[in-house]
């Protein structure tokens, strides 16, 4: 009734679920994400991950972002499709030798006066 | 299976920069049925993931693997 | 952390229905990990 567990759903998720020591891995852990573009170096404090910890990562298979996943009841929204784009105009710009087709698309339209 | 209010009421509470923040009824229910939907949708493309790589334990490599369009999808 | 057992044992059933009806199974650390960014949304 106060939304915890009861002795019986402990006893549960301690034997099903809790992480322990003797686990591969003992925690997970979702570090603060951070634009390392805005932040100088010093002012970043990251976490270092404690032995046995594993820390959530949202760019270690970021190679893997340039298609959309799979749904079940939600959609993506407008906001996930304009990252899986930008994932794969990325993804373009990678294989690409001397030309940047992103710049040549954009050239057209660049008026130096606009500039200056 | 799902969320129970009394505990997303306490979550809800731990997360309000002011004490006498009040959550009606409805508002509970919404976000226990939003919490539940987003655990469910966490899981299954989880799932869709393990089995596209066949595999038959979803492991922590595979969520990591949809969790950017995840997050931005809610 | 009680709170965060009680998210935790919410996840794993959560995940448990889902797993039988997939016909998959859920390493523990995944259903831990799912509790963590719930727990952080």
């Amino acid at each position: 009734k106060n939304g915890f567990l009861s002795e019986e759903e402990f006893s549960l998720w301690n034997r099903l679920y809790r992480l322990r020591d003797s686990d591969k891995i003992k925690e997970i852990t979702l570090p603060p994400v951070h634009f390392p573009s805005l932040e100088d170096e010093e002012s970043r404090t990251t976490q270092e991950p404690t032995m046995g910890a594993h820390q959530l990562s949202l760019s270690e298979w970021r190679l893997w972002q340039d298609h959309p996943f799979p749904t079940h009841q939600v959609d993506h929204s407008d906001r996930c499709h304009q990252f899986v784009n930008i994932m794969q105009v990325i993804e373009g710009m990678r294989h690409e030798e001397d030309e940047c087709s992103y710049e040549l698309e954009l050239k057209p339209y660049l008026k130096m006066e606009d500039v200056i | 299976g799902g969320f129970r209010k009394e505990l997303v009421s306490r979550l809800l509470n731990l997360h309000f920069r002011d004490q006498k923040t009040k959550v009606s009824r409805d508002a509970l229910q919404l976000m226990v049925e939003f919490l539940r939907i987003f655990v469910v949708e966490a899981a299954v493309r989880g799932v869709r993931q393990a089995q596209a790589e066949d595999l038959d334990i979803v492991d922590v490599e595979q969520l990591e693997k949809v969790l950017p369009q995840l997050l931005l999808d809610f | 952390q009680r709170l965060k057992a009680a998210v935790h044992y919410t996840m794993g059933c959560l995940c448990n229905e889902v797993a039988l009806d997939k016909e998959v199974q859920f390493s523990k650390q995944t259903i831990a990990a799912i509790s963590e960014v719930t727990f952080q949304q």
